[in-house]
């Protein structure tokens, strides 16, 4: 969940 | 997704369309620091290796194919379409200075010791010094183009955008990126002189930029 919250950023 | 990070992807979507045109409208790309667009090119690639591993959403696939896209194209007109009218000569930055400490730092700090997570952390802190080559040739032929003072504007406005996005994220959701969030705020401290120069010279409609 955390990396997901990261990567979704550009 | 929130207004400041749509705003700074479109900020940042702006930045590059502008330098792309200018090149390609001018058919030139003097005073414009390739080392700096080969350095951006190297953060998407390395930022971007999961647009075919995770789908997050249609606009973060389509945002990272069209930097990806621009990006590479942007360099190709440089060294490529272009190339006679490349500055080499001022476009003297060495980059090593700015490769060898991110890549110690991104083998240093990381989430996870997993090729995907460096790379990740790889360009993000190389992002934060991309801009040096560009910065160093503006201070070295001592002027810049208004068009190019644009793009730097909005390249600089994009990281601001995203950090007001990191406190807005804290805040409502408790997200805390720490590694984006101190490089982004570096690479924005980065841009601070120029903004000076930006509003104090470029907006009074003055063509070129001449620094002190």
């Amino acid at each position: 969940k955390e990396r997901e919250a990261r990567h979704d950023e550009l | 997704m929130n207004v400041f990070r749509l705003a700074g992807d479109v900020s940042h979507l702006v930045a590059i369309i502008i330098l792309l045109l200018k090149i390609w409208r001018s058919r030139s790309c003097a005073g414009i620091s390739g080392k700096s667009q080969l350095l951006f090119a190297l953060v998407f690639t390395t930022r971007y290796l999961d647009l075919f591993t995770v789908y997050i959403s249609a606009y973060n696939t389509i945002m990272k194919v069209v930097f990806l896209a621009l990006s590479y194209a942007t360099v190709y007109l440089i060294y490529m379409r272009f190339r006679n009218t490349y500055d080499s000569e001022n476009d003297s930055f060495r980059v090593e200075f700015l490769l060898v400490p991110v890549i110690g730092l991104s083998f240093l700090e990381h989430y996870a010791f997993t090729p995907m997570e460096v790379l990740w952390t790889f360009s993000i802190f190389l992002e934060a010094v991309a801009i040096m080559p560009q910065l160093f040739m503006i201070t070295k032929t001592g002027e810049a183009e208004s068009i190019t003072t644009h793009y730097l504007f909005f390249l600089g406005l994009y990281r601001a955008l995203y950090i007001a996005n990191w406190v807005w994220r804290y805040h409502t959701e408790g997200f805390f990126d720490q590694i984006a969030v101190v490089s982004g705020v570096v690479q924005t401290i980065f841009y601070c002189d120029f903004f000076y120069l930006y509003v104090t010279k470029v907006v009074q409609g003055r063509s070129k930029m001449s620094l002190p």
